[in-house]
């Protein structure tokens, strides 16, 4: 029998080498306050499945990690939002892709899985299928921050995407990497100048 | 990128990842983590999600290759994670977070960092940004 449960958590991979100590305490506190969350359910004998939903609400609700509200911008300043959800035991899972207008994108995942014949829906009908099922919608204003506008004008600057771990090499106050030619799929971002 | 995974008192794994994907992305463009397999996995063995560098994380279908590695290789769930970070990601840059059905838990990255944290019901807790 196993050592019983186990829960880990997580707000993206790369950080500014230089994030003041105040964005570093409040993303641990975060971070904390998950793992109480999860913690505290799974006490309560709640599923692996519920657990891992109720926490990635909670993340997508607080701005700090680019998830939900505080989510990354596309080139056009828009919020187009992902996730998905799998449940180990019969491999289950439920994803949505594109989605601008609905709150927590992980329970509609979920939904996905648990009310719909398939596995995956996006754009419009990510949406649709959202209205169908009630899920709660908001403006997609509501996902925008205005560190986040700061970060798209610069990486317009910098004629790059901003990956959650390079940072464009033009001013942000707390930018320190020197970002190199960055390649993605193989190709260099620059082809996406034209944005 | 924010990612959750877990198993419970009865070992049953699950996965869950969510994003606004990359600031100044094309409209239209899926990343890793909505990909069953690449950005978040769970089946009866552990449950892995993902983040960075999306389309390097699809192309090495990294959630999946860490339950295979454990699966076909026997790896213990911390060097499958190593094992898929180190080789798997070409000069990809990504992070991952992962449990086992027997209450292990594990993460690994390449990145500057990564945000995460980590309990166990033994009571070991662990939250961190850097190395």
């Amino acid at each position: 029998m196993g050592r019983g449960w186990a829960i880990a958590v997580h707000g993206g991979a790369g950080v500014d080498p230089n994030l003041s100590q105040e964005r570093q305490e409040l993303a641990k506190q975060l971070l904390t306050r998950c793992l109480n969350l999860g913690i505290s359910a799974l006490r309560s004998s709640l599923s692996a499945i519920d657990v891992v939903e109720l926490v990635v609400r909670e993340l997508e609700t607080d701005p700090i990690f680019n998830s939900g509200r505080g989510s990354a911008l596309t080139a056009k300043g828009t919020v187009e939002m992902e996730a998905s959800i799998m449940d180990g035991p019969k491999r289950r899972c439920g994803a949505v892709s594109g989605v601008s207008t609905v709150k927590n994108p992980v329970s509609l995942a979920r939904l996905v899985m648990e009310k719909s014949p398939h596995s995956y829906l996006a754009f419009s009908g990510a949406e649709d299928f959202a209205k169908q099922q009630g899920v709660e919608m908001v403006d997609n204003g509501y996902f925008i921050t205005e560190d986040n506008v700061g970060m798209l004008k610069l990486a317009k600057e910098a004629n790059a995407i901003v990956f959650d771990y390079r940072m464009p090499t033009v001013g942000l106050e707390t930018c320190s990497a020197e970002v190199g030619p960055i390649l993605m799929n193989g190709l260099s971002i620059s082809i996406y100048a034209p944005e | 990128t924010v990612g959750c995974v877990v198993v419970d008192n009865e070992g049953r794994c699950a996965a869950a990842t969510s994003t606004g994907g990359l600031m100044n992305k094309m409209t239209g463009r899926i990343g890793d983590s909505p990909l069953i397999g690449a950005g978040t996995y769970a089946c009866d063995i552990c449950a892995v999600s993902c983040t960075g560098e999306g389309e390097a994380i699809i192309r090495g279908t990294l959630a999946r290759d860490v339950a295979a590695v454990m699966e076909y290789k026997g790896l213990g769930l911390q060097d499958a994670v190593d094992f898929v970070v180190k080789e798997r990601l070409d000069e990809g840059m990504a992070g991952m977070i992962a449990v086992s059905k027997i209450g292990e838990v594990a993460y690994g990255f390449n990145t500057t960092g990564m945000f995460r944290g980590c309990a166990t019901e033994d009571g070991y807790m662990e939250v961190g940004i850097w190395e």
